[in-house]
């Protein structure tokens, strides 16, 4: 029940989008944050064979079933969350980069996210000032348990304060930095470990850049129907 | 070819734009760098312009003591002094109907890129992946030669003589890192982080690709009923219509040597 083929036909120079039918599993083993749980990982493969040629393509990526919730306590101002429906009292480090000449590593990767595993964090927070972190860094994230909140690229000190005031609408090319998150989001989503997207540092982006964050990120209606069945 | 991801990690070499007199075209057929002889050197891939300095002994470590003041800041040395070319040459010789695209993930902040004389431009902006097919313009004997020639930012910016949060603030117009012109406790980046500071890839297909997929899950019952959804992208790059057979699979096995206990 957790294999699934289908037979289709893809045009010739053209891209098509397609919806596998949706894999049903009972009470698999669900991923949990460092200190609630196993960091339970699934190996999904996605192969493409084509008639007269063989394999065309494959593709694969461990992937941990979980339900994350987040909302803003009324009383305290303060985010809450939650975790396949547990709360989790966040104990979070700040993250900038790995290495300032960006000489990534998986092995430095490993070493940096295992250890704030071992000092009991539970969550990663990468400001806006720094990178969108690369797949290899979330993969570490996924295998310890550490939470990833993942700023887009905006900040008050060059985006709208300072002394003169910097950039007060951002970046000069809106489309671009969409464009950049559109497709960060693509590179990153499947990863467990991602927690949430915000905006920017300490402030709201501008308001066509935060409107069309809203909306790529929004849930679709569909994982928001409770009668699925 | 076999089918699948390959990383272009090793064997890079890098050069200063303003002292190399040979054109891109130039570089990836008639006059490729042979060593590392100046001004070339091994270039850091992933990695900044600063990362391939620091590896050659050029420029102090900027992190240790006060190096980083020994090194030029690119709002006093311009822009030019920190574009860089980028060089390496790898062996593919695809079979017929194979396809492959060649991967950058991360380029700061745009690039003109050549490969065995054929040039494409890499636009601009730090956080995109580029993917670029390149089938067309391997060489038939399968050497293949890749030169990228790497531009920093756009508004690098001057970091004012008392330093102060986010330099002059000019980087904040680029979509790029905004620490670089310094930060809290964080010394200006004198390069600004230019280079092709994440992975690069060949990825070798046949004439249909896959792209992207969505993963995403719906719980119920108390999470005792779980369902997988999977969206993703075909893109078939041949001249007739392809009979595909599409599958996935879930699997438990923990991938490699990794395990969580």
């Amino acid at each position: 029940e957790h294999l699934y083929s289908q037979i289709l036909q893809v045009p010739a120079r053209s891209l098509v989008q397609y919806t596998f039918p949706e894999l049903f599993f009972y009470k698999p083993n669900l991923w949990w944050p460092n200190g609630m749980g196993n960091q339970s990982l699934y190996d999904v493969e996605i192969n493409v064979t084509v008639q007269d040629h063989g394999e065309s393509d494959k593709w694969s990526q461990p992937y941990g079933f979980r339900k994350i919730e987040n909302k803003i306590d009324a009383a305290t101002g303060g985010r809450l969350f939650k975790v396949n429906g547990e709360r989790v009292f966040i104990r979070g480090g700040n993250w900038i980069l790995s290495d300032g000449l960006l000489r990534f590593s998986k092995k430095r990767y490993k070493a940096d996210i295992k250890f704030h595993a071992d000092m009991n964090f539970n969550m990663i927070r990468i400001w806006a000032g720094g990178i969108a972190e690369r797949p290899d860094f979330y993969h570490y994230c996924d295998i310890y348990g550490l939470l990833v909140w993942q700023e887009f690229w905006i900040t008050g000190d060059v985006d709208g304060r300072g002394d003169p005031i910097s950039n007060p609408d951002g970046p000069l090319d809106h489309d671009l930095f969409l464009l950049c998150a559109r497709d960060t989001v693509k590179m990153l989503r499947n990863h467990p470990s991602l927690a949430l997207w915000v905006g920017g540092n300490e402030q709201v982006p501008p308001p066509d850049i935060n409107l069309a964050l809203e909306q790529f990120l929004q849930l679709h209606p569909h994982y928001l129907s409770s009668n699925y069945s | 070819a076999e089918i699948g991801k390959r990383v272009l990690g090793d064997g890079w070499l890098a050069a200063r734009s303003t002292e190399v007199s040979a054109t891109g075209v130039e570089l990836t057929t008639t006059d490729p760098p042979a060593t590392s002889q100046p001004p070339w050197m091994e270039a850091v891939v992933p990695g900044t312009v600063l990362a391939t300095l620091v590896k050659n002994n050029v420029v102090p470590d900027p992190f240790y003591g006060l190096g980083n003041e020994a090194i030029i800041d690119i709002g006093d040395s311009g822009r030019e002094y920190y574009t860089f070319w980028f060089f390496t040459r790898f062996k593919l010789k695809l079979s017929t109907n194979q396809y492959v695209d060649l991967n950058f993930r991360g380029i700061n902040y745009s690039a003109e890129l050549y490969l065995n004389g054929h040039k494409k431009v890499l636009p601009k902006g730090m956080f995109r992946r580029h993917c670029i097919d390149v089938t067309d313009i391997l060489n038939p004997s399968g050497e293949n030669l890749l030169a990228v020639l790497v531009f920093p930012p756009d508004h690098p910016g001057k970091i004012p003589p008392e330093g102060g949060q986010g330099g002059d603030h000019e980087i904040g117009k680029d979509v790029a890192t905004q620490y670089v012109e310094g930060w809290d406790w964080v010394a200006p980046i004198r390069d600004r982080n230019t280079g092709i500071w994440d992975e690069v890839s060949l990825s070798v297909t046949g004439p249909v690709k896959v792209v992207d997929p969505h993963l995403a899950s719906t719980f119920y019952d108390n999470y005792k009923r779980v369902y997988l959804h999977t969206t993703l992208d075909l893109v078939n790059k041949g001249d007739k219509a392809a009979e595909c057979n599409l599958t996935i699979q879930v699997a438990t096995e923990v991938e490699g040597d990794v395990y969580t206990i």
